[in-house]
């Protein structure tokens, strides 16, 4: 151990375990979530096979697609449903990546359970679970994002056949950006306009098939393709996707809310952003997800700025731990309580997510239209606030902050994302402030 | 902002829109901002009073006679601050909760009630324009409350590394050479460049241009 940092470690007045309990909600879970990384840290099939800074983008998706299917078998061998535990489990596979088919756990399972009927649930939960099939979550298009009601792919419904044609009518209508489209998953929630008996009913969520499951090529009329290397990201293939009047039986349209019926009839929703419902719990987690970004942020920075010494602090004497000039403390304290706000909040906002989930199940959609405002604005505050903060605490690091030795490079393009995907934050704000005007 | 017009009564993350606020910060000494009600109480002002003002400005815009849309568009500065006001608001009140029903010992808990307190103080410094203009804080006040917030940075730095220790998040999942928890730093920097991929030959295939070039 460095002495200078193993002094700091002498100073303290408690035992850190003890604010760990704290973060983790109990020392129960903090040692249910220490066993579940061990047996990730000490399974050499989740070692990476060199650092991941000195790989290509293929080889870093192979490996993060490969590390992704050995979770799947791993916490079904340990038999751990549990999503909390899930989410433990997966982020020790992936220290500074996204990991891979986390759509097909997060946005595509909870459209399944939450805006199918039982019927349908049936038939796609226990494959999805199963990973028979392996899916994502497609709303976004090449020129159009966050306004849902801007989106142009078309599902149009055919009652002679019962089927939905889904069709990408402009080179702008072209699904862009889901995680794992282009190369990796077999089937998609597609969100498209829903046109019936020459009525556009606005958009509605369909399970589309994309690819054989016996060849993994995509089925005629679906067009995919990996949108290309980005800032951040590099292991995942955000796709593109094109629909050239591909059909899907009626029975895909998720009709838990809104339904149509064989002759085409609509059956309307009950409240009209049910539909938003799979944004909801995402927005919900990145809280606290933004917390533990900069939590690791505080984590390198801090204990640099006791190893790190520059200059003399006080003239003729040995040079000084930087963390003992108060400019460095200015950038390192604040980040450090920022983090503990944002990870107690994202647990508020979990509470308060699972609280409305539960009052929706029964029918009861009060608490929609704060929910929705309070997710998408803190989604908006705490992701802005982590990217201004992870590069400050770059820069607290000085000229090594810069090499991908210190982690920041990849911390920082895995957690600014947040700021722009599930809803453009300057929108969500708007969507906040809607909210507040109303109220 | 409507509804508090209107007179109906506000529940949930809103309600403090409604709520009998002082109009003037009651701090009188620095150490008064380390209080929870001083504190969340110039929180719920602030975002009280740019909810406010955008409702106001909004309405504005309607008796010029814009649409609802473009009234809507000409207050996005306004708009925007309320939003940003709102959420800064419930991750103060989050984290006061948070730490207030923590059971741990009184070390970790005044830590973390230092952390808290920097995190509210250092949000009112870096906002401190929204409580100046309508008279809520003045001048004095946040002298008093940023020397407050230079005090707490010396509390906390001794327990720093403490601190983010409690993360407990291991090397392995770290990834960072600078991060390391034994802070054997320069070796493993110099150990992890060895593995760069270009220095895994002495003479680089760059050489093809640079030794013709040499020799011109």
């Amino acid at each position: 151990i460095n002495p200078d940092i193993a002094e700091e470690r002498r100073n303290a007045k408690f035992d850190p375990v003890e604010l760990t309990y704290v973060i983790d909600g109990g020392k129960e879970k903090t040692e249910r979530r220490r066993y579940l990384e061990s047996e990730v840290l000490n399974d050499p099939s989740f070692d990476d096979p060199m650092d991941i800074s000195f790989m290509t983008d293929e080889q870093r998706h192979t490996n993060s697609v490969r590390k992704a299917i050995q979770v799947v078998r791993r916490t079904q061998e340990l038999e751990i449903s549990n999503p909390m535990e899930l989410i433990w489990f997966r982020a020790a596979t992936n220290p500074l990546e996204v990991p891979s088919l986390s759509l097909h756990t997060s946005m595509f399972m909870t459209t399944i359970v939450n805006q199918m009927t039982l019927e349908q649930r049936s038939q796609w939960e226990s494959a999805a679970k199963k990973f028979e099939l392996i899916g994502t979550y497609a709303q976004t298009e090449l020129g159009h994002g966050t306004f849902l009601r801007g989106l142009e792919t078309t599902a149009t419904y055919d009652p002679r056949t019962q089927e939905f044609e889904i069709h990408s009518p402009t080179l702008t209508s072209m699904k862009w950006w889901p995680g794992n489209l282009g190369k990796t998953v077999t089937h998609a929630i597609v969100a498209a306009q829903l046109y019936t008996k020459g009525h556009c009913m606005g958009v509605h969520m369909f399970m589309v098939p994309l690819r054989s499951l016996e060849t993994h090529l995509p089925h005629p009329g679906v067009e995919l393709g990996d949108i290309g290397p980005k800032f951040g990201y590099s292991n995942i293939d955000n796709g593109f996707l094109r629909f050239n009047h591909y059909r899907i039986p009626r029975e895909n349209m998720c009709m838990r809310h809104s339904q149509v019926m064989p002759d085409g009839t609509y059956v309307p929703p009950p409240h009209k952003k049910v539909s938003y419902g799979s944004m909801l719990p995402i927005r919900s987690a990145i809280v606290g997800n933004t917390g533990w970004a900069l939590a690791k942020g505080c984590i390198i920075a801090t204990r640099y700025s006791v190893v790190r010494r520059q200059s003399e602090l006080i003239p003729g004497t040995k040079e000084a731990k930087i963390l003992d000039y108060q400019s460095q403390q200015l950038k390192i304290i604040p980040n450090i309580a920022t983090s503990f706000a944002f990870i107690l909040t994202g647990k508020e906002m979990m509470k308060t997510y699972f609280d409305s989930l539960a009052e929706m199940n029964e029918g009861n959609f009060s608490s929609l239209p704060e929910l929705h405002a309070t997710s998408a604005g803190l989604k908006a505050f705490t992701s802005a606030v982590v990217a201004s903060g992870l590069e400050e605490l770059r820069m607290s690091c000085g000229g090594h902050g810069y090499s991908k030795a210190s982690g920041f490079p990849e911390l920082y393009t895995t957690a600014v994302p947040a700021t722009t995907y599930e809803g453009e934050n300057t929108v969500m704000f708007l969507q906040t402030a809607r909210y507040l005007m109303k109220v | 902002a409507r509804q508090v017009g209107s007179g109906n009564k506000l529940v949930g993350c809103a309600a403090y829109l409604q709520s009998n606020l002082s109009p003037r910060c009651l701090a009188k000494r620095q150490t008064d901002f380390l209080r929870q009600d001083i504190l969340v109480d110039a929180y719920k002002h602030r975002a009280k009073s740019v909810v406010m003002l955008a409702a106001k400005r909004m309405g504005e815009e309607i008796k010029k006679g814009h649409s609802q849309p473009v009234a809507w568009n000409n207050c996005h500065m306004y708009l925007i601050k309320a939003a940003m006001a709102h959420c800064h608001l419930y991750c103060v009140e989050s984290f006061f909760d948070g730490v207030n029903s923590t059971d741990a010992s009184q070390p970790a808990v005044d830590a973390l009630m230092s952390l808290c307190q920097l995190y509210a103080i250092f949000g009112i410094s870096q906002n401190k324009g929204d409580l100046l203009q309508d008279g809520y804080i003045n001048g004095e006040q946040i002298d008093m409350l940023e020397r407050q917030l230079i005090d707490l940075l010396a509390i906390i730095r001794p327990i720093a590394v403490t601190l983010v220790d409690s993360y407990d998040i291991p090397d392995k999942m770290l990834s960072s050479v600078l991060g390391r928890y034994d802070g054997n730093v320069y070796e493993n920097l110099y150990e992890w460049a060895k593995k760069a991929p270009l220095n895994k030959k002495e003479v680089p295939a760059a050489y093809k241009y640079i030794g013709p070039f040499l020799k011109e």
